[in-house]
């Protein structure tokens, strides 16, 4: 996965990614995809969660998955989630839960609580520091204000080293791929670089859902594991995804 | 421009919004999912336009999970085991997760899986 949340020069965030999914689950020889990345293709929705008749919040979602990997809370918060690889991965905490401790939560229940429930960009960013969960991950998180967006690289237990955006001393954007953000990315799967390369190129006063896409669709940011791309604008309280394609010569991943 | 080794990079795209053209494979279809429901009807509408493709996925799985253990007890083990798992899960999710179940005609496990699969693949 990608994602990234970028400030425009007049204090407007954009929030965006692009959701990559299926590695090493079935190649298909002939048409050079894999297999899982093309089955979650046609399961990818958009979806508004109302209450009482008013939007709670919006997000892309799976089909039959009831937990949020993409999602806008509109005029508070944005919020994406990318996979963190470990050692220490899912399958312990998961073992946890079996054996019957449960004081751990599951990821993307945790999400889906979040943009159910937090009403402000500094509520959502404490809820996804601090509550233990069952599986590292990384979050990132937009607010509306300036300034406000975040990587929070989450061990089981918790929060370490956040990377914050700060506009003022030049950091007018933060991305994320699936590597923490202190360390080189693995020199087989660097995606951090060619989308920063066209970040920087972009700049900070062409920010928009225009220019970010076109991030988003520069190979190897967009792979043969990319199902689709969002777009969100917090402020608009504006959601808008894409089902994507890599076609060769492309990356696997 | 571009190498066709690892780490294969391209020149930074321009002009590809509004999106088209070969990486473009799709719009998305908007649903709306109403929380005032009780959680096992919350997801009706979705699931029963994409019940096929629900399935189908599932299938993939299922195949994937067959070529690794062929005696197909693995996934003996999720259809039989990891419903009892669903009761363990906070609500309201775990509601919603059988509600999704009954309205697709995939085995409870399997939808179970489906929604814990972010855990299980983070190794």
């Amino acid at each position: 996965c990608t994602s990234l949340v970028a400030e425009d020069p007049d204090g407007n965030l954009i929030h965006a990614r692009n959701l990559d999914f299926g590695l090493f689950m079935g190649w298909d020889l002939k048409n050079r995809s894999w297999v899982i990345t093309e089955k979650l293709k046609p399961l990818v929705v958009n979806i508004e969660f109302t209450r009482n008749n008013h939007t709670v919040f919006k997000s892309t979602n799976f089909a039959g998955y009831v937990g949020m990997l993409t999602g806008i809370r509109p005029h508070m918060f944005t919020l994406t989630m990318n996979e963190r690889f470990s050692l220490d991965g899912g399958y312990i905490g998961i073992l946890e839960w079996i054996l019957g401790k449960r004081d751990g939560m599951w990821m993307s229940f945790l999400t889906r609580s979040v943009l159910e429930n937090a009403t402000s960009y500094a509520e959502a960013k404490k809820l996804l520091s601090d509550t233990k969960l069952l599986a590292p991950a990384y979050f990132i998180l937009g607010g509306n204000q300036t300034g406000e967006g975040c990587i929070i690289t989450r061990s089981r237990t918790h929060s370490i080293n956040p990377l914050e955006l700060d506009p003022k001393k030049g950091r007018w954007y933060v991305l994320e791929t699936n590597y923490d953000h202190w360390k080189e990315p693995l020199f087989l799967d660097d995606r951090r670089t060619p989308a920063m390369k066209c970040m920087n190129q972009t700049t900070q006063t062409s920010i928009s859902f225009k220019t970010v896409y076109d991030v988003l669709s520069t190979k190897p940011v967009l792979n043969k594991l990319t199902t689709y791309t969002t777009l969100m604008d917090v402020s608009k309280g504006k959601l808008e995804s894409f089902i994507r394609d890599c076609p060769n010569p492309c990356m696997p991943w | 421009t571009a190498q066709y080794v690892p780490p294969f990079t391209e020149d930074c795209q321009t002009g590809m919004y509004p999106p088209s053209g070969p990486t473009f494979k799709g719009a998305v279809t908007w649903y709306t999912v109403d929380l005032d429901l009780p959680p096992s009807e919350r997801w009706k509408g979705v699931i029963t336009d994409k019940q096929k493709e629900l399935a189908s996925m599932i299938q993939a799985i299922k195949d994937l999970a067959d070529a690794f253990v062929p005696s197909g007890r693995l996934i003996d083990l999720v259809d039989r085991d990891l419903p009892l798992m669903v009761d363990t899960l906070p609500y309201p999710f775990n509601e919603e997760i059988r509600g999704i179940a009954t309205a697709s005609g995939v085995p409870l496990g399997e939808v179970v899986l489906f929604n814990i699969f972010y855990e299980i693949f983070t190794v």
